[in-house]
């Protein structure tokens, strides 16, 4: 498989938490400057990595890069209510 | 696993693919997708439809980048796919610019991709343990995929346990009628073959009716028996007697078919029968003129027409168009001549949409397949009429078979369902 949207970085590793429901999506668009504490992200990675099944470091380590640079589903992980759920439009 | 919060209200779901991919057959994508909503089906009382036209419960299409929605697909790899709740409409996209492959370890499976997003079209969310189907993650093939206890226990979380199956897949088929598993019921030995397809066979396989009931399933009557089928072959344990099993059903019927309230509808002489879910419904049989004003007695068949899902009714060189939702259902420029069904002929013994969304007609043991777009019988190799023995009964047909007409009619080896 040829991996579209590698996650090795840690904007990437960001982006990809907000996408799937992990982070607030906000910060899915970097140019809105939105600021987030380095202890949202730790936990936002550890849930991802608890989703996983992955050792819960809450570090961006190889292992948790690799996962999310996996083919997968578009649908978000965590599913959340009213403004963050998907529409159809 | 995790429920999404959402469900349909109904059990039969109907879908439609109007974007096929490139790069794969359209009859190899219908299996596959139809493979897929099988999983979930052979769990609970769920029923999928086919449609090739008109409106559906699920939308399936491929496409490639930006699509309308606003989630783009990324190209090969990354995203494969995504599919919208029941509450968001249940629509299945697939990322067009994937290899889409079928049994193969190259590229990725559409079966199971398909299998997965359904589930999210009927309400899952996304499951944290890694081997279940609805996890997140692209696994690659597994060429003995079985559904997870995780996923088993959530779609029955929605939609209930199927009639005869608790929580495992590793049973492909169903007994039936669902529900009436304790019915004693009357089977049949030909002594023939052992598969119980003798009568279907050959020349002499001339059938009464053919359908495909509420479970999805291809049933053929003849006479005083029916029969279900399987991918290849009748199934184990047929034929059984059409009195024993359908309370209040004579033999030797006319035509039937399953329009799409999952109601089967059974026609014979100047009266009809309804059921629902295989039990017959409260005051039928009633009179054609109290359901299907217009329709003629003693039809040939009948069948809800994959091209536009209305249904039509045929007797000897005429047929009627019967849209429930007009009125009167039936134009007053009907009947129409059968010839407008380029390649078909006259006094038709059945006719059927399968769940490949076809239309199929049969007479005197051969069949023909309708190509809706070009409004005519289909081309094929072999082409048609084929024999519907070898085609759909998995009967053993020898090398030669003598037409009507004298001349010889090769036949190869069964192999395979059309």
């Amino acid at each position: 498989h040829v991996d579209a949207a590698p996650v090795s970085t840690d904007t990437q590793a960001m982006m990809y938490l907000a996408r799937f429901g992990y982070l607030d999506p906000a910060l899915q668009n970097p140019s809105s400057g939105a600021l987030i504490s380095g202890d949202s992200v730790r936990r936002a990675i550890i849930d991802f990595q608890s989703f996983a099944g992955l050792n819960q470091t809450g570090i961006l380590d190889p292992e948790t890069s690799t996962w999310m640079s996996k083919p997968r589903c578009g649908v978000r992980d965590r599913v959340g209510a009213g403004s963050s759920a998907r529409r159809k439009r | 696993y995790a429920l999404q919060g959402s469900r349909w209200r109904v059990k039969q779901l109907t879908y439609s693919i109007t974007k096929y991919p490139s790069a794969l057959k359209t009859a190899d994508v219908d299996r596959e997708l139809a493979k897929a909503f099988q999983v979930w089906e052979d769990v609970t009382e769920l029923t999928f439809v086919h449609l090739r036209t008109g409106k559906v419960h699920i939308e399936i299409r491929f496409e490639s980048g930006e699509h309308g929605d606003g989630d783009a697909f990324d190209g090969t790899g990354g995203t494969l796919a995504h599919a919208y709740f029941p509450i968001y409409g249940g629509d299945a996209h697939f990322d067009e610019s994937e290899t889409w492959t079928i049994n193969s370890y190259k590229g990725t499976n559409l079966f199971q991709v398909a299998a997965h997003e359904f589930g999210h079209s009927l309400g899952l969310s996304h499951s944290d343990v890694r081997s279940a189907l609805m996890a997140p993650f692209y696994r690659g093939y597994e060429p003995n995929f079985k559904l997870d206890n995780d996923d088993v226990v959530a779609i029955q979380q929605l939609y209930g346990k199927s009639g005869n199956v608790a929580t495992t897949t590793e049973t492909s088929s169903r007994p039936l009628p669902p529900g009436r598993a304790t019915t004693p019921r009357v089977s049949f030995d030909d002594g023939s073959n052992g598969r119980g397809n003798a009568e279907l066979c050959g020349s002499e396989g001339k059938i009464d009716t053919m359908f495909t009931g509420p479970d999805n399933k291809a049933y053929v009557f003849k006479g005083e028996k029916y029969w279900k089928l399987e991918a290849e072959a009748v199934a184990p344990g047929y034929p059984r007697s059409i009195r024993a099993d359908w309370e209040g059903l004579p033999g030797n019927i006319d035509a039937a078919f399953t329009w799409t309230n999952g109601r089967t509808y059974f026609f014979k002489g100047s009266r009809y029968w309804r059921y629902t879910n295989f039990e017959l419904d409260a005051d039928y049989p009633k009179d054609l003129s109290e359901g299907f004003a217009g329709v003629p007695s003693n039809i040939d068949t009948a069948l809800v027409w994959s091209g536009n899902g209305k249904i039509y009714f045929f007797k000897g060189s005429q047929y009627w168009r019967f849209d429930p939702q007009q009125k009167p259902p039936i134009k007053s420029t009907y009947p129409k001549d059968i010839s407008n069904w380029e390649g078909l002929p006259n006094s038709l013994d059945a006719a059927f949409q399968f769940t490949n969304g076809y239309s199929y007609f049969f007479k005197n043991g051969q069949y023909w397949r309708f190509n809706d777009r070009s409004f005519k019988v289909d081309e094929g190799q072999p082409g048609y009429p084929r024999p519907a023995g070898k085609w759909w009964f998995g009967c053993d047909e020898v090398n030669f078979k003598t037409r009507p007409g004298g001349s010889k009619l090769f036949v190869d080896r069964p192999h395979a369902n059309d």
